[in-house]
């Protein structure tokens, strides 16, 4: 397969993080997935870190989604 | 705290360490641990009894990518550790990621303080939104006493106080940008960003990016103090200077300079002068002045001295202003002075306070 580009990468990182750590519901990649989600989601992450919030995947979120952190998520119930 | 805000219900918790870490000995990691734990018994009843064998409340182990809960590592960096609200069977386990190197220092992840945080969500804390907060879910190496106030209220309202409390000095809360009586500690220019100190932590001001961005201190710069006095960027050599008592580190970038840090009588200073308060460089002039008490100094970039017939005061050079200053920045012509919770826009060619405002407005807010 061909590699997957910079910009797809970061995109999988921040699905991964946002599934583990805000809930992000999982699911079939691709087009006809919510892109509402997603944003809803990033906006939440961003809140909680006091980040700028935009609801898009900007240099300062992806960089702090890329920081060593503890493995509980950052809201719901961890079970 | 967790949904439900689950906790045990008995003040006295067992925990048992099931193995261990190679990368420490064993006394090292058993330390680690019961520090942790203490960091938590010292504000609360809780009372914790190891266990050498069987099924303790908190069982706590290492282990790499799939351990046994479904919720596997992801090898070196990333995840470092998780743990369980307090319940039955799994509930109140703490797992480490072997897959990280686990020190008792610096040089790498610092198991003493990832434990007490693993350790506050074994009890029942959730994450904490507090950068400063022993609870917020980003791994940082900080020396002192741990918890900051947010990390104490949660456990006690979910445990209450130690009846025979131990005297602790817990860290201040983040400081909140939109706090009208917001003062800084000191304000520099870093490469088109503005650093804007205040406790253990700084912000980042872009000029694009109307949001500043809040750190602590130690997470960018560990070898620079807690607390900073004064600072200033001197852009011809790409160099910041930070004041802290009377010691003075240069930064280029994120990199502390060799030989620093240095005395900051080095400058010129007499040794009667333990601190500075605020310091700012003129670009036009070359001269950076150094505010301290109701004085100032001026020291010349170029030549490396103090200028002559310095110190003066600050109320007869610079007429509207208050006669102390906590931190002063420079841009365009115009001198920023802050002092308290007022901003003090001073006019360096018509010799005159031009604007007055609040400190926290230079945040944007």
């Amino acid at each position: 397969l061909p590699l997957p580009s910079g910009d797809k990468d970061n995109q999988l990182l921040a699905e991964k993080y946002l599934h583990r750590f805000y809930g992000l519901p999982a699911g079939l990649q691709g087009r006809q997935r919510s892109s509402g989600a997603f944003q809803t989601k990033i906006k939440e992450m961003q809140r909680f870190y006091k980040l700028k919030v935009t609801g898009n995947l900007d240099d300062n979120t992806l960089e702090l989604m890329k920081q060593a952190r503890c493995g509980v998520p950052d809201v719901g119930e961890y079970n | 705290h967790f949904p439900r805000h689950l906790k045990w219900q008995n003040n006295n918790v067992t925990f048992r360490i099931v193995n261990y870490t190679p990368d420490l000995k064993k006394s090292d990691v058993d330390r680690a641990i019961r520090h942790a734990l203490n960091v938590w018994s010292d504000v609360t009843p809780l009372i914790f009894k190891k266990l050498y064998k069987g099924t303790a409340d908190i069982m706590i182990s290492f282990g790499e990518k799939e351990h046994g809960d479904y919720n596997p590592f992801d090898g070196p960096n990333g995840l470092l550790a998780h743990a369980y609200p307090p319940g039955q069977g799994l509930g109140g386990d703490t797992h480490f990621d072997e897959d990280e190197h686990w020190t008792k220092d610096s040089s790498a992840y610092n198991l003493f303080i990832v434990a007490a945080h693993e350790l506050g969500h074994a009890l029942g804390m959730s994450h904490s939104a507090d950068a400063g907060a022993l609870m917020y879910p980003i791994y940082s190496y900080t020396t002192g006493y741990p918890l900051a106030e947010d990390d104490i209220e949660g456990i006690q309202a979910l445990y209450g106080p130690n009846p025979n409390p131990r005297k602790v000095k817990p860290k201040p809360d983040a400081p909140n940008k939109c706090d009208p009586m917001l003062s800084f500690d000191a304000v520099t220019e870093l490469r088109g960003e503005t650093i804007i100190f205040k406790d253990r932590f700084y912000w980042r001001l872009h000029p694009q990016m109307p949001e500043p961005e809040q750190t602590l201190i130690k997470s960018t710069w560990p070898t620079i103090p807690n607390k900073v006095d004064a600072a200033y960027e001197n852009p011809e050599k790409d160099l910041v200077i930070i004041f802290s008592g009377i010691q003075m580190w240069a930064l280029n970038g994120y990199n502390l300079v060799n030989g620093y840090p240095k005395y900051i009588h080095k400058l010129g200073l007499p040794k009667k002068i333990r601190k500075i308060d605020a310091a700012v460089h003129i670009g036009d002039t070359g001269k950076t002045l150094l505010f301290t008490d109701e004085d100032y100094w001026s020291y010349d970039e170029a030549t490396g001295t103090m200028d002559s017939g310095y110190p003066r005061s600050i109320e007869e050079d610079f007429p509207g202003m208050a006669d102390e200053v906590d931190a002063a920045s420079y841009h365009h012509g115009l001198l920023y002075f802050f002092h308290e919770h007022i901003q003090y826009e001073y006019s360096y060619n018509y010799r005159k306070v031009i604007r007055i405002m609040r400190t926290n407005s230079f945040l944007n807010c």
